[in-house]
This record gives structure tokens, sequence and C-alpha cells, in this order.
């Protein structure tokens, strides 16, 4: 009813009202919190979806990596599938009776705002560090998760700068503090762009995790859910071994806290775009994304822990 | 504004161990400023680089004189960046 176009790429400014509007369309599913600031004081802002009480959780997040757009329009569409699709879609119906879910579709402004108006392939946030001229840190170098290790780089002008120490920034601390304080959050779902990955820990080592059997056969059905659509092929995995070894990423922290359902997803580039994959390609994009997120989802709902 | 004006993407895939450390040589040199955009893992599979116009040449002296294949994946950033803000303009329009 906001006649917002989900099909192109937005400013912050524009994703921020969308969420207002998502909350107002519907009062009785969708609200906004605050879980923060970030380091230049923009707000870090969730949506909650919630049937009521204090139900165990989903948490979904988007563009820890300023330059990868399409994650963030992909989870804005996603909010306004999952509140749509609430009362119609049998399955989305049961998970929002059962569970919570937290959604956040910038999770680095700065670095998202920065790449509006300065510089269009900025990966980092916008933290400065004392005695360099480099500003900011790869806020999935910064999880306290192998921290400094390898895959990450101790150069503040380095794509890949881990930071000072472990949570240094506000972003990555204000979503650990919440994962904290909430206590019950049962998945955790990062969203990054573009190389049509389906991720599971470990990535600062390459040992397989206790879950791996588990974990796998989700991600492969997620995986087959996403090609269904538009024939996206995804390959499926532990970040170690089909990226490379990337110490103090989020899902590795989340796991090795407890969160079992850990999952990082590389969106669709098929076209050789890049981080520029043209608008166009938004809503197939999101709509097959979805797809392997609601397997995902079925099965934390199904699997109680 | 950055501009990337004349900026390209290359896709290199190395072909053994050899151009594997070729490459990675490559990605230390601080003064080419490339950004990985697909990172480099092992041989036969692709990387996918960011390069300036001004080092491309060299880039791809570099990619040629140690036989590693490349091929162009994206031409001119800047022609690509400047048809994302016209789309982003043309949908702000429409929304209004």
């Amino acid at each position: 009813s906001s006649g917002f176009d989900f099909g192109t790429y937005h400013t912050l400014e524009e994703i921020f009202q969308e969420m207002d509007n998502l909350a107002e369309q519907y009062p009785d599913l969708v609200s906004k919190l605050q879980i923060g600031y970030s380091f230049e004081k923009r707000p870090i802002n969730v949506l909650k979806f919630s049937t009521g009480g204090n139900k165990p959780a989903i948490w979904l997040d988007a563009g820890i990596h300023a330059r990868e757009w399409v994650s963030h329009a992909t989870a804005l569409w996603t909010a306004n599938q999952i509140a749509s699709d609430y009362g119609k879609d049998p399955s989305i119906t049961a998970l929002l009776d059962t569970m919570d879910i937290f959604l956040l579709p910038v999770t680095n402004p700065d670095g998202y705002v920065f790449s509006h108006t300065e510089n269009r392939m900025w990966r980092k946030t916008r933290s400065t560090i004392s005695g360099s001229l480099c500003v900011g840190v790869d806020p999935n170098r910064n999880w306290d998760a192998g921290f400094g290790g390898p895959g990450s780089s101790d150069n503040p002008c380095s794509d890949s700068y881990h930071g000072p120490s472990a949570n240094s920034e506000v972003e990555v601390k204000s979503i650990v503090d919440f994962v904290k304080s909430h206590g019950e959050i049962k998945a955790f779902i990062t969203l990054h762009s573009y190389s049509q990955l389906l991720m599971y820990p470990y990535g600062y080592k390459c040992t397989v995790s206790k879950d791996f059997n588990e974990l796998n056969e989700v991600a492969q059905i997620a995986a087959e859910a996403v090609t269904s659509l538009y024939g996206t092929t995804y390959e499926v995995g532990p970040i170690c071994s089909i990226i490379y070894q990337a110490s103090g990423g989020s899902i590795d922290w989340t796991y090795d806290y407890g969160i079992k359902y850990s999952f990082a997803f590389e969106l669709r580039d098929t076209g050789h775009y890049g981080f520029l994959l043209p608008v166009n390609q938004i809503l197939p994009t999101a709509e097959e994304t979805w797809q392997g997120l609601k397997k995902i989802m079925e099965h934390v709902r199904d699997n109680p822990y | 504004q950055k501009t990337f004006i004349g900026d390209q993407v290359l896709e290199i895939t190395p072909r053994n161990e050899e151009q594997v450390k070729n490459l990675r040589q490559l990605e230390t040199e601080a003064h080419l400023q490339l950004d990985f955009w697909r990172p480099l893992r092992t041989a036969g599979e692709k990387v996918h680089v960011r390069i300036p116009f001004s080092r491309l040449q060299a880039v791809k002296i570099f990619l040629e004189s140690h036989d590693i294949p490349y091929s162009i994946m994206i031409e001119d950033v800047q022609v690509l960046l400047d048809k994302e803000n016209e789309e982003m303009l043309f949908h702000r329009r429409k929304e209004r």
C-alpha cells in the first residue's frame, strides 16, 4: 500500500521508511525495534515478526558488507513476504505461531550510505582507527570466533581488516548483545552476495562441526529449493572448504555460542555482474532465496532443541 | 563520488598451483589496488578481480607473461554504475 518498489535499489532513508510502513500496515504482526547505533550514529533497525509472547526466534540479516546491494533488497522483499504470507501460507503461519522472526535489512548502515554517496565498492564499516589513515573494519571478520586468525587481515587498509579487537565494531556488538539478551535465538541466517553458495560453520577452522551431517542435509534441501524456481545452482558446504578459511565470521560465533542452525547465503549472480546486479534481477533473486529460506525455517520450526 | 571509469573486472582461471602462486603475488601488490570480488582459491577455479583503469595494462601484461588465462567479465564498471543509477531514478519516478 506504500507503493514501495521492491524491484529496485533504495537509499537507507527509503528502506527505513518502508520498514515503518510495514509496521504500520501489519500492526499485529510487525514492529520495528532499534538494537543500537552505528559508528556514525545511524540507527540499527530490526523488524520483529511476532504473533505475541516471547517465543524462540529466527534471526535474519543482510548487508553486513555494504556493496552487496542485492542482499539488502532481498531482505526487504522477504520482510514484505513474511508479513503478507502470515494467515495465507500455512507454512509461514505455522512458523509464526511457533517462533518469532527478527530481520535486520541493513546491518552496516554507515557503509551502505557510503556506498550510495561516495564509493559504490565500499565493503567495510566506517569506523576510524587511531594511527591509521585508512577507514573501516570488515565486520564479518570482527566476531569473536577465531578472531585475528587466517583469512583476516591485520592491515587497516585491507578490505578484510579484522579490527582492533573482537566486537570492536558497534554494528557487530549490537547484534551480539541482542542475541545474548534474547537468549532463545535458534537460527541465525546471514545474506551476502554474490557467488551462489549456501554455507555453514566453520570458516575460522577447517574441521567439521559436530552438526555437520544435519546442517549439510538442511542446506542441500534448501539449495535444491532455490534451484527449483529459476534453475540457479548453488554450491553447499562449510565456509572453509567452499570459499576459503576466514576467521571472525558471524555464523561461526553464533554456532559456537550455541545457535545450531547458522547459515550464510551468497546470493545469485548468474549473469556475471558481481556486486552490480541489474535491478531486473532483484525480484527473481529474492523469490528463489525465499524458497531456500523457507526450507531452513521449516526445519528449525520442526526440530526444536 | 568516486568514479570507476575504465575499470574492468577480469575473470581469471589459474591452470595450476604455480599460477595460483603468481596470482597470490599479484594480490599482495598494494599499489595495484586490486579488488578481489571472487577470491583466489585453487587451480581451475575462477577468480574475479576489479582492476583500476590505470593498472589494467600492467596486470594484463603480468597475466599474459605468466600464461594465465583470463577474460573480461565487465568491460567498464562505470557504465554499469551509470545504468544502475538510471534504473534507480526511473523506479523512483515510477513510485511517485
